[in-house]
């Protein structure tokens, strides 16, 4: 079970999240430790990359429509912050006493916060992207509804060319979004969702053409081709509903699942 | 996208900070 859910965060994380670890293995293997190097120098670049995440993740707020985004991120850019503070703190302890525990300690604390701060900040960033796939399927969503009003075979013309650049968006994105997912399952649930809408957008333009020339004739399959429409219409949405479920979905979920 | 670049400069750099202090641990156990 991957711990990361996106390549992306798996990327950026894994290799300080298995520096944490060792760290904080040898730490617990020898409780005395031993005498630390200066660290002045690389918490140093620590604290500069930490100013810069804090000045861009505070523009990335600013700039956001996301109110979520808005209130999800600046506890990670504090935890950020705060944990750069305890490596400043251990840097300058160590320099006095560089067989100190207690800059030991703080030098795990700040290192582990720095690395829980950035994987929240990571995750608030990428659900606020997640929460612009959705709207682009909510989008889709809305035409599904309008199906109704399409009487005519004008309507019909406005109606697809109008709903293929919202699809297109939509399957783009989910696929790009599919190929970012470290948790297979989810990668094939969002795969077969959108094979399906891509299968039915035919079907339903042919099911829409077929209501529309029927009621305009005149004559009883009426009930069969609204039925049709219906059915098609319906089975598109359930697929977009399922895209937006599993879209959502983190890995935690599924072990809380499980 | 900046803030992935910002995240990653952190990520390199905190790594970078605890190898230097795993070893200095390593070399007592």
């Amino acid at each position: 079970m991957p711990v990361f859910h996106t390549k992306t965060i798996e990327s950026i994380l894994e290799p300080v999240a298995q520096q944490v670890s060792k760290l904080v293995i040898l730490h617990e293997e020898a409780e005395d430790g031993n005498a630390m190097p200066d660290l002045t120098r690389p918490v140093q670049v620590v604290k500069m990359a930490v100013d810069n995440l804090i000045k861009v993740g505070y523009e990335t707020i600013n700039n956001s429509e996301d109110e979520i985004l808005k209130q999800d991120m600046p506890p990670s850019l504090t935890r950020v912050e705060e944990s750069c503070m305890l490596l400043v703190a251990a840097a300058e302890m160590l320099k006095d006493d560089p067989l100190s525990p207690a800059a030991r300690k703080k030098l795990i604390e700040g290192s582990r916060g720095i690395l829980q701060g950035t994987s929240g900040l990571l995750l608030a960033f990428d659900e606020s992207e997640v929460r612009k796939i959705i709207g682009i399927c909510k989008n889709v969503l809305e035409y599904l509804d309008i199906t109704e009003v399409v009487e005519s075979l004008e309507d019909l013309v406005t109606f697809v060319k109008n709903l293929s650049p919202v699809l297109t968006k939509m399957a783009k994105e989910v696929d790009s979004r599919e190929k970012e997912l470290t948790h297979q399952v989810h990668r094939e649930w969002l795969q077969r969702s959108l094979n399906q809408v891509k299968q039915l957008t035919p079907a339903l333009i042919s099911s829409i053409k077929i209501f529309v020339t029927t009621k305009n004739q005149g004559g009883a399959p009426l009930a069969d081709a609204l039925s049709s429409r219906n059915y098609v219409t319906s089975k598109m949405a359930e697929e977009v509903h399922e895209i937006i479920r599993v879209l959502q979905l983190t890995t935690y979920d599924e072990e809380e699942w499980d | 996208e900046q803030l992935l670049e910002a995240a990653k400069s952190i990520a390199a750099a905190t790594a970078a900070l605890v190898k230097a202090a795993s070893v200095a641990q390593r070399e007592l156990v």
